[in-house]
């Protein structure tokens, strides 16, 4: 997290004034969600918001277009959605919304209004940008579900550092997880899979990108490259005959060509030819010499031919059976410049697939480059 | 790749940077001395996002400034 310098308000109850509406939503719809937002800041800290209707508020919240007055002028749609000025008198503290943009009550068909004036407040309230893509700090935007929305630990330490906690009992709130580290020995990838080249590590609700030249892996949500895709996901691979990427979360497989969700996906894992009590597949991972892409379920693994599109007669197999040394359960596979690298845990075993063959036993964080 | 980027992503970027990144124009003996103010300027961008740092505009760089976002600037401040 990071503070303006420390400007902070120095008083705890503040009020805010909603000056004027976006024609994009109801009004009962604006005040929720500006009073939702406000809310997010006051059940971690002690301050309290107070709506005024006429006057100077702390906080004085309003929807315009391209120049408006304090020398910022906005840019029509997209690019910057809105912004907010730190603690002090005069527009100290205001939160300025461009309504060039589609705001939206909660759908991701356009800006869910919440989830912008949340971080703006943060603004009003002291905090500056966060380069933990899992803040709400973090200056891009991106959807998440309203309804389940909890304040990420980055942003409850910024604020708290500028206000102090929440001194009132309140129930106790659902805390976020925080932000995946790449470099956390201990951690347990959900899935790893290729993209033209690049290498995909998923955790959690992030993925990073790393590629040959990269110095550091890229860390982003996975919503924010596929908006429609689940997070925790179970497996991941890439089919480079069919040019997509397939996420596995449960009973169903999603499959990506681009960005797009390909149509009539998700589909169940039957879809593939899996037996229909497959309530999970734990790994995937696509073989590019034979073209053909193995499952793991459980101690036992699948191989399915993507160009005939159907399960090879004869599996499932024993992946110890394939794989020497494989004892455990596996976590994450994939194929990477001819080697197959199978995950269990935090390990991650090297093979020649051709001959089962154990080269290596490595760290998950191999590629992630600590 | 590089070669995609034009003569109108750059003025986009070096507007990013003035924005987000308080680039601001440079003239006189540190420009004659080779020194690319914009280049320390999207090498700090792309450390903050989590890029690649090259220092240079390229494709990733581009899409990472495209995304709609808050107009408030970058610029760390003192934790």
């Amino acid at each position: 997290f990071s503070t303006f310098g420390g400007f902070k308000w120095e008083k705890n109850s503040l009020t805010y004034r909603i000056e004027n509406y976006t024609p994009d939503m109801s009004a009962a719809e604006v005040d929720d969600s500006i009073e939702r937002a406000l809310q997010v800041w006051a059940q971690v800290t002690p301050l309290r918001f107070t709506r005024i209707y006429n006057g100077i508020a702390d906080i004085m919240i309003s929807f315009s277009r391209q120049a408006h007055g304090d020398g910022y002028p906005f840019d029509g749609p997209g690019g910057t959605l809105a912004h907010a000025f730190a603690p002090s008198t005069g527009i100290g503290g205001d939160a300025h919304f461009d309504d060039d943009e589609d705001f939206t009550f909660s759908s991701n068909r356009g800006y869910v209004l919440f989830l912008v004036a949340a971080h703006e407040f943060g603004h009003s309230l002291g905090l500056s940008h966060s380069d933990d893509p899992g803040a709400l700090m973090y200056p891009i935007y991106s959807f998440s579900n309203p309804e389940t929305f909890v304040l990420p630990q980055d942003d409850v330490n910024g604020i708290q550092s500028l206000y102090g906690a929440n001194e009132d009992p309140v129930e106790p709130r659902p805390t976020a997880p925080p932000t995946p580290n790449a470099c956390d020995s201990t951690m347990t990838l959900d899935a790893v899979a290729t993209l033209r080249g690049e290498m995909l590590f998923f955790k959690d609700s992030f993925f990073w990108r790393s590629y040959p030249q990269s110095a550091t892996p890229q860390q982003t949500r996975i919503t924010n490259f596929w908006p429609n895709a689940p997070v925790n996901i179970d497996a991941a691979y890439e089919s480079q005959q069919s040019d997509r990427v397939l996420l596995f979360k449960g009973r169903q497989v999603w499959a990506f060509s681009g960005y797009d969700l390909v149509s009539g996906y998700p589909k169940p894992l039957s879809s593939l030819g899996l037996p229909k009590t497959t309530k999970k597949v734990d790994a995937a991972l696509y073989d590019v010499a034979s073209r053909k892409t193995l499952f793991f379920v459980g101690s036992n693994y699948y191989s399915y031919d993507e160009a005939k599109e159907t399960m090879d007669e004869g599996f499932p197999k024993r992946v110890d059976e394939t794989f020497s040394g494989m004892s455990g359960k596996v976590t994450a596979a994939f194929q990477y410049r001819g080697f197959t690298y199978v995950y269990s845990g935090p390990y991650m075993f090297e093979y020649s697939l051709r001959s089962g063959r154990l080269f290596r036993v490595l760290r998950n964080s191999y590629f992630l480059r600590c | 790749p590089l070669s995609q980027i034009n003569q109108q992503d750059e003025s986009f970027a070096k507007n990013y940077l003035k924005t987000f990144f308080n680039l601001t124009e440079e003239s006189g003996p540190t420009v004659r001395r080779g020194f690319n103010p914009a280049a320390v300027k999207l090498m700090e961008m792309q450390r903050f996002f989590g890029l690649q740092i090259t220092g240079t505009l390229d494709t990733d760089t581009l899409a990472m400034m495209k995304k709609p976002r808050c107009g408030v600037s970058d610029q760390k401040v003192a934790r």
